[in-house]
């Protein structure tokens, strides 16, 4: 499974958090405006948090942070 | 098997309940007004509550929390 | 397979029934108005009883409970 | 596989029949009316018999019992 | 794979037919107007033969017996 | 994979036949009017002979036989 | 994966055709008009072949023969 | 996965290639108009050419072959 | 998977390509006007092209080449 | 999974980052206008990032970069 | 998975990248004009690059490369 974020501001976050007994955060990437990122859940990563303006696309359709 | 939750205020607690005999909380995650947080379901992660004013995207469908 | 409860008032009980030869209550989560709750079916959970006011959504449509 | 067993009246009997050579209940959940059992078969329970007035949801569609 | 039996009359039987290099009934059960039974196809039942006034609904469509 | 085959008459004949470097028939189940056979593939049956008027239901859509 | 074949005349030849390094005939089954045959594909059989005026129904739609 | 190849005219050859390094023919088969072949492909077979007069009956759609 | 040639003219190429660190020519089949191929990716055949006027029948739809 | 960027620019960055613990870069492919770049995710690359103008398309629908 | 190349003009490149720590050219395939090459990810090939006026057929869509 995968998403897609693309920025709607500069310094959009997507930070990985980790999979398993901790959950903490295991990457900070930082997305201009009209960046695109798509991303895989891992075995490291498990859950994700988008910070900023953006939208995200996903199976379950296109939803946008602030 | 993945969820996304909005946060449509601050404070929005999106809570991983454990997998297994026991049920406990394994984490808490706290999100403000429009951050997006997308989760799986994981080894050591089999339910989640959301308490607070949220949107929940599932394969069945956008659901409000309050 | 995972199903999402949502209670519509306080004090929904959802109910996890054991897996194996006995079937027994593992967990009684409480729900207040409001309070979403996403679960799977897990090694240990083979069925859950709903108790109170609430609607599931599950991949066969979304059923009201009372 | 699962289903969705909703009590229309008090007094629901939502049976479980095993699986293997002999078929005998192994179990027998009583809903009141409006509680909701969501239910998967196992590798104790291969049939369900459903006695009392309930709508069943199922893959296949929703069906009453009487 | 699982069907389900809605009795219309009491006195349905719901029979199961032996998996393996013979055919034999492993078990009937009865089933009284209005009561459902549903059940899959398993390690020990290949087969299933239904009679009496009832509804079976499958993968490929509601059919009645009579 | 299974199949339903509905008789519409009396004394129907559905014939198991042999998975194997042989075919030869294992089974011949009758079927009066209006009673209902479900029935899979198997480790011992790889095909299915109907004689008789019935209605087979299958995957591919409901074939009557004569 | 399997096919259905009705015999729309008398004497209908359904073949087997082996699977392996050689192609011969394994098996060939004679239907009567109205009859029905039901048949997988097996570690026996790799292709089949039809002669006479029946309808084959399969996953890529019905075909008649003559 | 499988096809069906009904002949349009006499003297139609269903040619199945070998799978391996080499491609050579490992079996012809001469169907006359209006007889069926359904065949898959194997262990033996990993490509098949037709000539002459038929109609090919494929998961993309049905194609006539001259 | 497999795809499927149609041959517009004489003298179509459909050239298998080998699977590996190298990409050489396995085979090259020649097909002539309303020949039909039908071919499967392989072990040995990881890309094909096709020279010639053909059509070219795929899950991505029909294509002509020239 | 696989993704197709195709550039609306010259110069525009399609870069792979690493699966694992760390999250670097591996490989930064150059992109000029109207060259497109079909990619899966691997062992080796668990997110990508896209900078400058381009499309980028997905199960989930086309996406600009900007 | 696969997709399908079809040149729009003479010249066409179909580039392999390795699939791999390293990411570098493995197969320069030339098309000319109306020529199709049909092409699978692969242990050597984990993504593609295509310079040319060309045709891209995938399960996404149809993308023109310039
Ligand atoms: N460390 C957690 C991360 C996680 C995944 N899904 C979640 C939902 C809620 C809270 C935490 C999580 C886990 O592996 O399970
Ligand atoms: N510890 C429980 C968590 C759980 C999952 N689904 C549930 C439904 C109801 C109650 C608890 C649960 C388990 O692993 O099974
Ligand atoms: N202990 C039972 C729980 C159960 C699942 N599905 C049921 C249906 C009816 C009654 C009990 C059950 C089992 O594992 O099988
Ligand atoms: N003990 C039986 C239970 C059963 C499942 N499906 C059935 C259908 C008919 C009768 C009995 C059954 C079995 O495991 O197979
Ligand atoms: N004993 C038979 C039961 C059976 C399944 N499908 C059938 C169809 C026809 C006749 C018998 C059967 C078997 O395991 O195969
Ligand atoms: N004994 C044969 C039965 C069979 C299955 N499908 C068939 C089609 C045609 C003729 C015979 C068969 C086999 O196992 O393969
Ligand atoms: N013996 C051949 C039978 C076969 C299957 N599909 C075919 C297509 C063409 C010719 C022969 C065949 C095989 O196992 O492969
Ligand atoms: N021997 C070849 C047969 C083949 C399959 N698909 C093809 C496409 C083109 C040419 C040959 C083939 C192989 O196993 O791969
Ligand atoms: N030998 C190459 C063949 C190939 C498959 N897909 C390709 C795409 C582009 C270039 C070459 C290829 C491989 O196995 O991977
Ligand atoms: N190294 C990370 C890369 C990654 C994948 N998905 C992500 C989402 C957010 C941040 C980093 C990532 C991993 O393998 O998991
Ligand atoms: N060597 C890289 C090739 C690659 C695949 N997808 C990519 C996306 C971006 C950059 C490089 C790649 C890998 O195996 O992963």
């Amino acid at each position: 499974d995968y998403f897609i974020v693309k920025a709607e501001e500069d310094g959009v976050n997507v930070i990985g958090m980790t999979r398993g007994a901790e959950t903490k955060f295991n990457h900070l990437e930082k997305l201009d405006k009209g960046e695109i990122m798509i991303a895989q859940f891992t075995e490291h990563t498990a859950a994700v948090k988008i910070r900023g303006k953006a939208t995200v696309h996903t199976k379950y359709g296109d939803i946008s942070s602030e």
